[in-house]
């Protein structure tokens, strides 16, 4: 399993 | 693509006001959308695929490189998205936590600068599970894995531009203050008081080093697992593999041929050319390989993936017995090869693939050491994910490039290839003229031991 959510944290 | 497919476009601001998940083969995906963004304005919505941004495809990147893709498009300017709406794959892939996954080869040292970074070697596989660990740029969260394809610990290592420059900088190092034997194989070696180990391993990192400089490798290089197109070379190392190999050239002989080792120039050391593996496996067969560890190595460096036996005695007296049993005529020394053997246990058991028990009597290790060819041959190993799709007949040319000619040889261990007088008793003082190696060698280099 990962850690994190699997997405960016800052907007792009 | 679904009807729900269509082109966006809309002025970047500070930000495009996107999160983005996903990446590599599942896609990219929008996570969320900034209130009041240009995004938003545009009807952007949670769940939304994006296919491709401007020019660029966003259908095999990672969420590292979307992310970076995004993030370089200059503020003020049109982009121009083309999106499809998908968001039962969206769901599936979150709750699956399948984004971003993939395999690669490490071609460099890394010694990890965070308590939970990992360390490696080059040549150490890893598989990334998140290109944006804790959300941010900088780390992967990866899981090495081991020779066995066993996924073993977890961390984070260097993203793939911190990869690069970590990799360039080592190498200036190299080049201008020589080889910095510091590192995780360094340690292995002094942790064993192996006396030598540090010049040795600096001659075979700068030999590693200018392989990757030949094959010009990216510090993380795409794996993907896969059988060998090959019949994959094979070394067999103990106190039988003389008559391990002349036996299976003999009696399998459309099966198994032994690579010829030619004087190296101007030494008396003897060296296995790599052309001569790579016209064997050509006939459709494993070449034998007599060739030191370090050889081995090398060659799974090149990925040629050797089948590396090691034919385990039981005791000296086994091998005296069984030698004058398998091989009346030959005078080498029992007592050395056992010796050596116990060495090549202790320090070089991580080059081994599989290892046969000598004892008792009768071939059964005969029999098992094909059999650990065969089911080996089968076994997926690591190769280029590039290389994973060519043509069988290609591979192993890309595997010898005409500019690796000059370094393309392997080492062979010349005591084993000498026969030696039954020394059985005498003292073990060495005095072959020439230097020997180490790492090759462990612990019989002028080892001070009776």
């Amino acid at each position: 399993s990962k850690s994190g959510d699997g997405k960016n944290s800052v907007w792009i | 693509y679904s009807a729900g497919s269509r082109i966006v476009q809309f002025v970047k601001a500070k930000s495009a006001g996107l999160r983005l998940a996903g990446g590599n083969d599942v896609g990219i995906f929008v996570s969320s959308v900034q209130e009041g963004s240009p995004a938003h304005s545009q009807g952007i919505r949670e769940g939304d695929q994006i296919l491709q941004v401007n020019d660029t495809s966003f259908q095999h990147l990672t969420r590292e490189e979307a992310v970076e893709h995004l993030m370089a498009l200059p503020v003020g300017e049109e982009v121009t998205l083309w999106t499809q709406s998908k968001p039962d794959i969206y769901r599936k892939m979150v709750s699956s936590n399948v984004g971003d996954s993939f395999y690669i080869r490490t071609h460099f040292d890394f010694e990890k600068d965070a308590p939970s970074g990992l360390s490696f070697v080059r040549g150490d596989v890893f598989h990334v599970l998140d290109t944006m660990y804790r959300g941010r740029l900088g780390n992967w969260l990866a899981v090495r894995v081991g020779r066995d394809l066993q996924e073993q610990d977890k961390g984070i290592i260097p993203n793939q531009s911190r990869a690069e420059q970590i990799a360039s900088l080592e190498s200036v190092l190299k080049a201008t203050s020589g080889a910095n034997p510091s590192g995780a194989r360094a340690e292995f070696w002094k942790l064993r008081g192996l006396r030598g180990a540090k010049k040795m391993l600096r001659k075979s990192r700068e030999d590693l080093s200018a392989l990757t400089k030949q094959g010009r490798y990216p510090p993380y290089e795409r794996v993907v697992l896969k059988e060998a197109s090959f019949k994959r070379p094979v070394v067999i190392l103990g106190p039988i593999a003389d008559i391990a190999v002349q036996k299976l050239s003999r009696e399998l002989p459309e099966l198994f041929e032994i690579a010829p080792s030619v004087p190296r120039d101007g030494a008396s050391s003897k060296v296995i050319k790599l052309d001569s593996v790579r016209q064997i496996a050509e006939k459709g067969k494993h070449a034998l390989l007599d060739i030191t560890p370090s050889a081995v190595e090398r060659l799974n460096y090149v990925q040629y993936y050797p089948v590396v036996v090691f034919c385990e005695p039981e005791s000296r007296p086994g091998v005296k017995a069984m030698r004058q049993w398998l091989a009346p005529d030959s005078r080498k020394s029992s007592r050395r090869l056992y010796a050596q053997a116990n060495k090549m246990k202790k320090y070089c058991s991580h080059l081994f693939t599989a290892t046969v028990p000598l004892s008792g009597s009768g071939n059964a290790w005969f029999q098992q050491i094909q059999d650990i060819v065969r089911t080996q041959q089968n076994q997926p190993v690591w190769m280029t994910a590039e290389q994973a799709d060519m043509a069988p007949e290609d591979s192993l040319d890309l595997l010898n490039p005409p500019s690796t000619v000059a370094s393309g040889y392997l080492t062979c261990d010349s005591h084993a290839n000498s026969d030696y007088e039954d020394t059985d008793g005498e003292s073990g003082a060495y005095t072959d003229g020439e230097a020997e190696d180490a790492y090759d060698q462990p612990g019989l280099a002028r080892s001070s031991e009776p």
